[in-house]
């Protein structure tokens, strides 16, 4: 955990319109890697669900490769600070 | 905003503008991303308003001191927060006496640009006696959704976790206009980098016909500092305006001097003047403002003058701290010109002139046994003989990642507004402010936007863009070109202001625009060479890109930016023609210095049948020799309108890089 970061899991766009499903799906992607349902509950961050499909989690370098290179994740990337103009 | 919307054309006391055509954008809802909202402010009263509109799915969640019952209404239609992707990355919780965990705005920031794109009418409202007048957003008709995504930690913080989150749920609200005063760092990250969370949530946005406008960020004059650059966003740079808050000082000899402030007064009337000047090789370096050292013998009662080259604000508070500690009772900074201002801490007198006006003063004070100086507290000058300049601090083109796209697109008042903050804003004032940065020019941005989807629901977000590039205005109300500020100050080229400065009522009828569906945003991505796997990703259908790669000069865009012209080059465009039915258009060519274009055909012929038409642009170099950019433009004109793009060519014969990559 301490060595965790969040990070975004982007899907791209929307496969199907329920918001529900895609939220199972990004739990049960999730779970493959870490283990659990349980597990994958606890580390998301949020599901992105009615624009476009993927989540936020926190991950850690090794997690976060893993993800990177199941079929359908079109990228992992570390979260970033943006700043008010 | 007392004087941005007067400046741009939308004068209230008019009944022919766009403001009244478009019922002041009456059932549009603007999405803003920023720090919240404070609801109390009488900005955002419901007076007038009808019910909320139909498309609206969003909700208005309660938190810390934010009832959804009461702090929502008919203007604040949805209210929400996100901020789960910062605290996992902060690591502790959020300081709540400082930051409320709500909708609510502890930092003034989103209260001021929510209140300019669509706050309600406010009268007799100034901000230290200056700026007197009406404020109200561009769109006073129009709703807001809030979403606070950014939070008082470290100075302003935004997560792109929190703001994909937003994005999300705007796009599932039913926001027509999204609104970001939110920039990133240099060097940019591709736009289909989710470390940039505003490119991939705005692409999806855009793709649902939601306009998404964003800042063009404040690291300017510098070239290349232009961020926010997708191609789908509408990028917005800063101008002053036609208002300034002239203060004059008088010298003991009677000679009056005009510098810039912002300060209550009163008259500080003749006190001594000085400048602390050292002895030694460098006897100036004592009047360094942002390394002044006073001793209290030496300034009490006293105005002081100093010098700095330093554009940032920190010269000028630590300025006035020293030469407050010491006793003094003025200070005058002599700077690089620019027309940002702030007040002084505790409102203490500064007053800001230029170098030469400086460096006058102090030949005054050199040539003079008793220097002394007269103080007046500034007033507020509007109109002529002001003309708008693109900002000091405005983020300037060439875009980083793909120069072939121009950005910033468009310019807006962004410097000295007066709007709503937070009562917590340390820098209000009975809950207004002014503030200066992209951040302003936003809103006024995603104003007019909500003001031309109320005029044209149909069009396009890429339609709403060309209608604003093609019609903004590169001439002040004289018909001289607008000027750059800058070291030293220039004409405003595209990369400066992009088509112009934002003129409202030509938007709302711009006779031809330049379209893109989804089918360009996917052939920009192929040129970009994003492999098909991702793009079919990205836009949810199975997308194979071309075997020959398709060129982003050809993006439909209504500008054409070269940046390497070696061979002669032919390039695709198509206008669709949102006026009278039956028109011809005739183009018109500003070739830029050292360039031939031609345009093929030269007349675009258009009746109920054909609403749009291709043509071709030619361009070729006349000497081959390395050059910088050259700007130019191509206009259409049917005798009622003058659809004009800008045209920007830098010839490279000695490539840097292999040009064929764009």
């Amino acid at each position: 955990a301490a060595n965790s970061q969040v990070h975004i899991v982007y899907l791209g766009e929307r496969q199907h319109d329920n918001p529900k499903l895609l939220t199972d799906t990004h739990h049960d992607l999730l779970a493959t890697i870490v283990g659990s349902k349980e597990l994958a509950s606890e580390l998301m961050v949020y599901s992105y669900r009615h624009g476009f499909s993927g989540f936020a989690a926190k991950l850690t370098e090794s997690q976060a490769q893993k993800l990177s290179e199941l079929p359908g994740v079109v990228r992992v990337i570390p979260n970033s600070l943006h700043k008010l103009q | 905003t007392t004087r941005s919307w007067d400046f741009l054309g939308l004068s209230s006391q008019s009944p022919s503008n766009i403001l009244h055509k478009s019922s002041m954008g009456d059932g549009v809802i603007i999405g803003v991303l920023d720090t919240g909202i404070w609801p109390e402010s009488e900005s955002f009263n419901e007076k007038g308003l009808g019910p909320v509109p139909s498309h609206w799915k969003g909700v208005c969640e309660s938190g810390d001191r934010f009832n959804a019952t009461i702090d929502c209404n008919r203007k604040i239609i949805g209210a929400r927060w996100f901020i789960d992707g910062l605290l996992a990355e902060y690591g502790k919780p959020l300081n709540r006496s400082t930051e409320f965990l709500s909708p609510r705005d502890a930092h003034g920031h989103g209260t001021h640009t929510s209140s300019t794109a669509a706050g309600s009418f406010v009268t007799n409202v100034s901000y230290k006696g200056l700026g007197h007048g009406t404020i109200k957003g561009g769109a006073p008709n129009a709703r807001l959704a809030i979403y606070k995504v950014c939070w008082k930690v470290l100075g302003g913080q935004c997560s792109s976790a929190d703001i994909l989150k937003a994005f999300d749920e705007a796009i599932h609200d039913g926001v027509d206009v999204l609104s970001l005063s939110i920039g990133f760092s240099i060097p940019l990250f591709s736009e289909v980098d989710e470390h940039d969370g505003i490119a991939t949530g705005s692409f999806h946005a855009v793709a649902r016909g939601i306009t998404v406008v964003c800042a063009a960020a404040n690291d300017g004059p510098s070239a290349e500092t232009v961020q926010n650059t997708a191609p789908w966003i509408i990028t917005v740079a800063a101008s002053t305006m036609d208002r300034s808050f002239p203060t004059s000082i008088t010298l003991g000899n009677n000679k009056t001097f005009l510098g810039l402030a912002m300060f209550t007064g009163p008259e500080i009337g003749f006190a001594s003047l000085i400048y602390p000047e050292s002895k030694g090789l460098d006897p100036t370096a004592a009047g360094v403002c942002q390394s002044l050292s006073l001793s209290k013998t030496m300034v009490a009662g006293k105005v002081v003058l100093c010098f700095t080259t330093v554009s940032r604000r920190t010269a000028i508070t630590s300025a006035s701290a020293a030469v407050k500690e010491a006793g003094g009772v003025g200070l005058i900074v002599a700077k690089n010109p620019s027309d940002v201002l702030y007040p002084c801490n505790e409102d203490f007198p500064c007053i800001e002139v230029d170098y030469e006006i400086g460096t006058r003063i102090l030949f005054y004070i050199r040539s003079t046994r008793s220097p002394l100086v007269k103080l007046r507290p500034p007033k507020t000058f509007i109109g002529k003989p002001l003309s708008a300049k693109v900002a000091y601090f405005s983020s300037r083109g060439p875009n980083s990642i793909t120069p072939a796209i121009l950005k910033p697109d468009i310019a807006a008042p962004g410097v000295n507004i007066l709007a709503a903050t937070s009562p917590l804003d340390a820098l209000g004032e009975g809950g207004y402010v002014m503030h200066s940065g992209t951040s302003m020019s936003t809103p006024h941005v995603a104003g007019i936007v909500a003001l031309l989807k109320a005029m044209h629901p149909n069009w396009s977000p890429a339609a709403i863009k060309s209608a604003l590039v093609t019609t903004a205005w590169r001439n002040g109300p004289s018909g001289l070109p607008i000027f750059a500020e800058g070291s030293p100050q220039k004409l405003a080229n595209p990369f400066d202001f992009g088509g112009g400065i934002m003129n409202p009522n030509g938007a709302a009828d711009p006779g031809l625009v330049y379209d893109i569906g989804k089918a360009g945003y996917m052939q920009y991505l192929c040129a970009r060479g994003y492999n098909n796997s991702a793009i079919s990703r990205l836009v949810g259908q199975n997308t194979k890109c071309p075997i020959k790669k398709p060129s982003i000069l050809d993006m439909n865009l209504p500008s054409i930016t070269i940046p390497s012209l070696k061979n002669p080059i032919t390039i695709k465009r198509s206008v669709t023609n949102v006026g009278a039915p039956e028109s011809i258009y005739r183009a018109t060519i500003e070739p830029p210095i050292g360039t031939i274009v031609s345009v093929n055909p030269n007349a675009l012929v258009f009746n109920s049948t054909v609403r749009k038409l291709d043509f071709t642009i030619t361009i070729s170099a006349i000497h081959r020799m390395n050059t910088g950019y050259y700007f130019g433009s191509l206009s259409w004109a049917d005798g009622v309108h003058v659809v004009r793009i800008p045209l920007s060519v830098r010839t490279e014969f000695l490539q840097p890089y292999d040009a064929n990559d764009d």
